[in-house]
């Protein structure tokens, strides 16, 4: 089940439609400082279904939608697809091609779309616990966060060792 | 359930003694079964560099801390595998020695998994099969690139 | 003596202001005085990179928040100046270009203040004056060994 | 007051008597992961005062003492000794060079020494402040810790400004 794509619209630094088309293999992100580098390992996180604020490094989920630049005016609404590979049909109810959408409005308001159809957040964890995909640390190992594990308490790891188990 | 947890404990600490051992190029590792004073149940990290003594994970510099934490992660990974896996700036803390062992051990779950690597490391970009590069020409709003890796140097986007 | 704080406290913001922008290449820094819930004193920052609009710190990047945290530390080094300042990898989260800032301004306290700078950055090694090699041929044993900084690929002690 | 040199032995990884001649000006200090860098920058810290074993990474102070490789011994003492440059006559009172050692032994017996002779730890804390070197977070800014000052609470900063004043 590899991402074929990532569509980012509104996003954080993202606010116009920017497509990052991803390879099989090992695919380098790079860039200067602050050029939304782990923005786009944010909008992973949330299209999967996170929904802490915090790990997003915001204080509310409303702080997602960009807020504008020197130049550019805020927007309404941020949204980010991510395309699946189902070509393997490990989800064997889904076609060739999987699309997970969620979106935000600054009104605070959330849609969730599965192949462009409406669905709740529900349907859309559902889904990913289908596929044996997870969020944890070890699938999207973060910034500065390397060593948390080490400096976790002993009853912490636990709670890490028991979702991988 | 408890019999489940057990056998996973078991593979994970083999996983993590491998992955260390190789991140690290020798030495040992393992891990712990521990019961808090609270009757909780925990678990601790051993880790010995090669050539070193084990000691406490706390007196590691900030390239050994990075990289049994990388060990360790991947063990975790190993028995529940994604089919993508994004990396943001592990390869930081890390030696050139380092990094190369790090890149190689990426390779090898090349075809199983989909790795996703953000790095400021000219040599992590080298090894990479594809390259995006994140600009702002409009300052504040990001925009993708393909990136070339011929002319390399020219090619990542500058500030 | 709130009369000195407060006066040390203009300066500190200050310099912080100026600082942030010359590591950024421009945006604007402030510092505010603020009351908690439990009516003690406390130091809010905001920070604005060039060509951004002012957010809260926590949504700055891995290396906008090494950069702001470096302005303030400056900062408050800036009103009680040490003869001395050891900085142990501060270059690690930084691009070429802001390391390239940085270094600029370390070079401006020169002469008045002696930098130790450990650091795994070959543009930042080319920087310094003088550069000294710590290396492990016994393993586990540190030992220091003087580099010479022509032909400095050879010279930095690999693994 | 410029630094000199720094003598460490049986301090963490540097079991032989090591010395580091510091110039002025920028000084470069590097080398592989683990091969003791920071364990410089902990040394400064001990000898000019740190009580703290948390700080300098360790559980006990007992920790800091060279406690074996895979071919050495451990051994049964640290000293570090830090000289500084007084040419400028800023401690009036000392002469051109003051050297500051510190010592701690397994058993956990500490000695401290001004140029060679016993003193007191307060005897060499009072020195410090006497040249308002601080070993505060601007003074060593340490590895992984450069942004604690800007995920401290706004009371915690409170505290390194008043220091700072
Ligand atoms: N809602 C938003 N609207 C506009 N800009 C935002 C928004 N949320 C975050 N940002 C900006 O995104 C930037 C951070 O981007 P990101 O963390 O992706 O950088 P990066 O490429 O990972 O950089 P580094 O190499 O330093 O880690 C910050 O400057 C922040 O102000
Ligand atoms: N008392 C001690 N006896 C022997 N070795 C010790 C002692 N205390 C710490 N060490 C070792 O020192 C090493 C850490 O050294 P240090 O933090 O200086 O590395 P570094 O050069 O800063 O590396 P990095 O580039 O990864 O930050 C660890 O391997 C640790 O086990
Ligand atoms: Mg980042
Ligand atoms: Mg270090």
């Amino acid at each position: 089940l590899f991402i074929k794509r990532l569509e980012l619209s509104g996003f954080k630094t993202f606010v116009r439609r920017t497509t990052l088309n991803v390879d099989a293999g090992m695919t380098g992100i790079v860039g200067p400082n602050g050029c939304g580098k782990s923005n786009i390992i944010d909008a992973v996180r949330w299209v999967l279904g996170e929904q802490s604020a915090k790990a997003l490094r915001a204080a509310r989920m409303e702080e997602l939608v960009f807020h504008g630049s020197e130049r550019e005016k805020p927007v309404g609404m941020a949204e980010v697809t991510l395309t699946l590979d189902n070509e393997s049909g490990v989800l064997s109810k889904q076609g060739p091609e999987i699309s997970l959408t969620r979106r935000l409005y600054r009104s605070g308001e959330s849609e969730y779309l599965i192949n462009r159809s409406p669905v709740r957040l529900k349907d859309i964890t559902d889904l990913i616990l289908d596929t044996g995909i997870t969020t944890g640390a070890y699938v999207i190992m973060e910034q500065g966060k390397i060593d948390s594990v080490l400096t976790a308490r002993p009853t912490e790891r636990m709670a890490l060792f028991e979702e991988a188990a | 359930s408890e019999r489940r947890f057990e056998r996973t404990f078991t593979t994970i600490r083999e996983n993590f003694h491998t992955m260390f051992r190789r991140l690290f190029g020798g030495g040992e590792a393992d891990l712990k079964l521990v019961e808090t004073e609270e009757k909780e149940r925990g678990i601790e990290i051993e880790a010995k560099p090669p050539g070193k003594r084990t000691q406490s994970i706390a007196l590691l510099s900030g390239g050994e801390k990075a990289l049994t934490s990388t060990a360790l992660l991947f063990a975790l990974y190993m028995t529940k595998p994604s089919p993508f896996c994004f990396l943001d700036e592990l390869d930081a803390p890390l030696d050139d020695a380092n990094t190369d062992r790090f890149m190689k051990i990426l390779k090898e779950f090349n075809g199983t998994t989909q790795f996703i690597l953000i790095t400021h490391n000219k040599h992590t970009m080298e090894l990479a099969d594809s390259l995006y590069g994140i600009t702002m020409e409009d300052p504040g709003v990001s925009k993708v690139v393909s990136v070339r890796l011929s002319g390399l140097q020219a090619a990542v986007p500058a500030a």
